[in-house]
């Protein structure tokens, strides 16, 4: 096992033990900005953490960042890992970071569904959902990206248990998705809720359960659209952006939607590479590049939550 | 680990309306016969499915048949999947 951060590979990919072991490093070296928070329990009782970025202050309005709820999306808990080590490393140099730390907490799920994940590991690669299971249904996992309570049950979602996109048998049913739920409502001042996906190169904000644009559907616009192209000047990806339901397609019961709708407005979904080759087995060796235009992206939306408190 | 020897993806570019709802048809099929990793959205964006080795036969001609082009974007997920392991063992070491 690791025993520092140092000689954690960030253009690696790892198991759950080796991500939680690089958390607990990365906590103690960097204790004076980084803390862990256990939000919950996974169904089958692993911990669910969180980092906490912090200068400090108290109730600071905060950012919230999601990344693997997907489980066989492995380049999202990879680019989670390598941004985590970004704010770290240029807290107290970039002077935008600075200054959304100096103000803000940024809270960052690295492992949401850590079920998932570590079943990617030990069974099958393309796993998608988590892994509860009910008695009398045959089939295993919920699809965590259906199970939110806004638009529940509706269409994009699908309520056999066997479907990819299995919405669960109530919102919020699963632990992974109602630790998150009370974790944010508790603290009441997440102002941005970034939760990353892959692949298809898109950026995409609310809502996905029905055509109705959100109110603040221009600002959101133009937002998605400074931060890709933020995130294009780094490697010339070009990425599409709007609300999910008129960019992609209708899901229902998303996370952005629920975070929209309990009045968190700046709320957006990442679809990260591949650009068309790979699919979810992006090469490592594209973990770095991607990570790097990602964090473009993020720090853009980020910017401009500081610069508009609401 | 499950084994996924043979399986492959196919990009399916779909021209209207008519051919995704032909695709979403395939998700629903007994025995499974793909699995969607980008699923039917509009047909300006491409459909992306895993397909088990045994059902490649019977997915292909179902495409063909249905005028829907398609082309291998992975032609044998157990190779990049060995691959991605070799490359951890690797970083690892």
């Amino acid at each position: 096992l690791e025993r520092s951060t140092s000689s954690f590979s960030y253009s690696s990919y790892h198991t759950l033990e080796e991500i939680y072991n690089w958390i607990d490093s990365f906590v103690t070296e960097h204790s004076d900005i980084v803390s862990k928070i256990q939000i919950g329990q996974s169904f089958e009782n692993r911990s669910i953490l969180v980092l906490k970025f912090s200068t400090g202050g108290s109730q600071r309005p905060a950012i919230w960042i999601d990344t693997g709820i997907h489980s066989r999306e492995w380049i999202t808990h990879a680019t989670g890992i390598w941004i985590a080590k970004k704010i770290v490393t240029k807290y107290g140099k970039d002077p935008v970071l600075t200054n959304i730390l100096n103000a803000m907490d940024i809270f960052m799920e690295i492992v949401t569904n850590p079920d998932g994940f570590a079943f990617t590991h030990s069974m099958n690669r393309l796993w998608r959902k988590n892994k509860s299971t009910r008695p009398g249904i045959f089939c295993i996992g919920v699809d965590l990206n259906r199970n939110w309570k806004t638009g529940f049950g509706g269409n994009g979602s699908n309520k056999n248990p066997c479907s990819e996109t299995y919405h669960g048998p109530f919102p919020q049913s699963e632990p992974e998705v109602a630790a998150i739920v009370k974790f944010i409502t508790a603290h009441g001042k997440i102002k941005a809720l970034i939760s990353i996906h892959s692949y298809s190169q898109m950026l995409m904000y609310p809502y996905g359960h029905t055509l109705e644009p959100v109110s603040n559907q221009r600002e959101l616009y133009y937002l998605a659209r400074e931060a890709v192209k933020a995130l294009y000047e780094a490697h010339g990806v070009e990425y599409i952006y709007g609300s999910i339901s008129t960019t992609l397609y209708v899901a229902s019961g998303i996370t952005v939607d629920w975070a929209y709708d309990n009045g968190i407005k700046y709320a957006f979904s990442f679809e990260l590479r591949d650009t068309g080759r790979y699919g979810f087995l992006l090469p490592a060796t594209q973990i770095v590049p991607t990570a790097q235009e990602t964090w473009m992206a993020i720090r853009t939306i980020m910017e401009h939550t500081l610069k508009h408190p609401y | 680990q499950m084994n996924f020897t043979g399986d492959q993806v196919l990009r399916i570019l779909a021209k209207d309306e008519e051919q995704l709802s032909l695709l979403r048809k395939l998700e629903g099929m007994k025995p499974q016969k793909v699995d969607f990793w980008r699923g039917p959205a509009r047909p300006s964006l491409p459909v992306d499915m895993r397909v088990p080795f045994s059902e490649l036969k019977n997915v292909k001609s179902y495409l063909e048949s249905h005028g829907l082009d398609y082309s291998v974007m992975i032609k044998d997920i157990q190779v990049l999947l060995d691959e991605e392991r070799e490359a951890m063992a690797k970083s690892r070491r």
